[in-house]
């Protein structure tokens, strides 16, 4: 029953005794809210019905499915002087780790995702979903290809009369950099280091497409479905990929500059050379 | 001359609005990571010849031909980095210099897989700066070992079982300089007994 605190400077993550993230606090902003966090994928629609599957181009979700963490046996914490580590098996498939760092008031998450199961002959498109108590209003803000971030508001477009055929897909946007949402106290952020799919589904949440697998080609020019393998001495397995993002919650109209800055970072990443010395000449 | 020719072709292939969609047939695909990890290992020797100079440079007043030869780690994303994978208990030093490519002032904490635990991180001064050991992810390994049966040339015969972290203070533009050897103390380790919450069933 007890809760976990993780986090030696000053943002902390509360996390419960089920190993679920509950809070987000940060002593030097003030901010303390409750986030919660979540993996879950869309079924890949298999064109059974109409011609059109879900493939490379076609995002057409048939069904929303939640992929229930293994809690608390798969749950364990490290800390140290320098950051903290919260490593999660999520499935058999998904494993996250969870940084917070002395000096850096965001959350790093690293997630591990792959080979995504197709044995059930069902494509997923793999999401997880970060949700706060953020009135947003339906509104919420993408990057555009890493340069301004564009307003977008769900099931709305100021140029045309929308007619809303596809809740999930007809909102959601490539994220390059990041996006965000706010309401009249607070700014939810989240940079990724590599291009994703994300939206706001509901009020409140982001989300963000970290990996997906179909079984069927979507007839719009590739040829092939997006099933992409790899195979080391003939063992071949779908692809598994390792990425991070990042998240922060800020006062109202202060989460701007981070956005910026540390986005620039994570696309200029330190570069890290190696050499060998013996012993002490190296100086 | 070692040039980034191979590097440049890479990346103007990898314009294509099929590469930037990933929309392409799967071998496609494979071509495209093939060329630019062609280019990557290209581009490595140039920034290594680089590095060595100016790193020369800073510590005898003049550029001469570089005698350091620096290595990266492109497979640090399956915490696979020979480099830092040295036993350093016969009395040898690891030297990591780290540039940073920003216009202005960084702090960020690095890691990089270690075999040895008891080790120390010290700056271009000499002083020993703090840093910790945290274990790799089962999962990590694991995608390391199937990974590395394409590597087998290249394998060091003992799989890493620490990231060594410590934070790298760099200037802008610019670079420093930090130095890991073998330590009588062992780096703080994480506190993963102490704090490990819950016996993870995943370590079985």
């Amino acid at each position: 029953n007890d809760t976990v605190e993780i986090g030696p400077g000053n943002l902390k993550l509360i996390y419960s005794g089920k190993g679920e993230l509950t809070q987000y606090i940060n002593s030097r902003s003030l901010v303390k809210a409750s986030v919660e966090q979540s993996y879950s994928y869309y079924a890949g629609y298999n064109g059974s019905k109409d011609k059109q599957a879900s493939g490379a181009y076609i995002f057409r979700p048939n069904g929303t499915y939640s992929i229930n963490s293994e809690g608390q046996d798969f749950f364990t914490v490290l800390r140290g002087p320098l950051l903290d580590e919260v490593h999660q098996r999520i499935s058999s498939w998904i494993y996250q780790i969870t940084r917070v760092y002395k000096g850096k008031e965001h959350a790093e998450v690293e997630f591990t995702v792959g080979p995504i199961p197709i044995k059930d002959g069902i494509g997923k498109e793999v999401v997880t979903k970060i949700t706060t108590t953020v009135k947003n209003n339906k509104k919420f803000y993408t990057d555009s290809s890493g340069r301004d971030f564009i307003e977008r508001v769900r099931d709305y477009r100021k140029d045309w009369e929308l007619q809303v055929n596809q809740p999930i897909a007809g909102n959601y946007y490539p994220i390059n950099l990041g996006l965000y949402m706010q309401d009249n106290s607070s700014e939810f952020s989240i940079l990724v280091d590599r291009s994703v799919g994300g939206s706001s589904i509901v009020d409140g949440q982001l989300e963000l497409m970290l990996h997906r697998r179909l079984l069927f080609d979507d007839s719009r020019g590739v040829g092939e479905a997006l099933n992409e393998t790899v195979c080391v001495l003939e063992d071949c397995r779908g692809l598994t990929i390792v990425g991070k993002y990042f998240l922060r919650i800020d006062p109202l109209r202060e989460g701007a500059k981070w956005r910026r800055s540390y986005g620039q970072e994570i696309y200029s990443p330190l570069l890290l050379a190696f050499a060998e010395q013996d012993g002490d000449s190296w100086a | 001359r070692t040039n980034t020719d191979s590097l440049a072709d890479a990346l103007a292939i990898a314009q294509h609005h099929d590469a930037v969609s990933g929309t392409s047939k799967q071998h496609v695909a494979n071509d495209y990571a093939k060329r630019l990890a062609i280019g990557y290992a290209e581009a490595e020797e140039v920034v290594g010849e680089s590095l060595s100079c100016i790193a020369e440079s800073a510590s005898n007043g003049g550029c001469m031909s570089p005698t350091n030869k620096f290595q990266q780690c492109l497979l640090l994303n399956i915490s696979y980095c020979p480099p830092s994978e040295v036993d350093l208990s016969n009395g040898k030093s690891l030297v990591v210099v780290i540039y940073n490519s920003l216009g202005w002032k960084r702090e960020d904490v690095i890691r990089i897989p270690v075999i040895n635990e008891n080790v120390a991180v010290k700056d271009a001064g000499g002083k020993e700066i703090e840093s910790q050991l945290l274990p790799l992810l089962k999962a990590s390994v694991g995608i390391r070992d199937y990974y590395s049966k394409a590597y087998l040339s290249m394998a060091s015969n003992v799989t890493p079982k620490y990231w060594l972290a410590f934070t790298a203070s760099l200037p802008p533009l610019g670079f420093n300089t930090y130095i890991i050897s073998s330590s009588s103390s062992t780096a703080k380790r994480a506190a993963s007994t102490s704090s490990q919450l819950y016996d993870t069933k995943a370590s079985q």
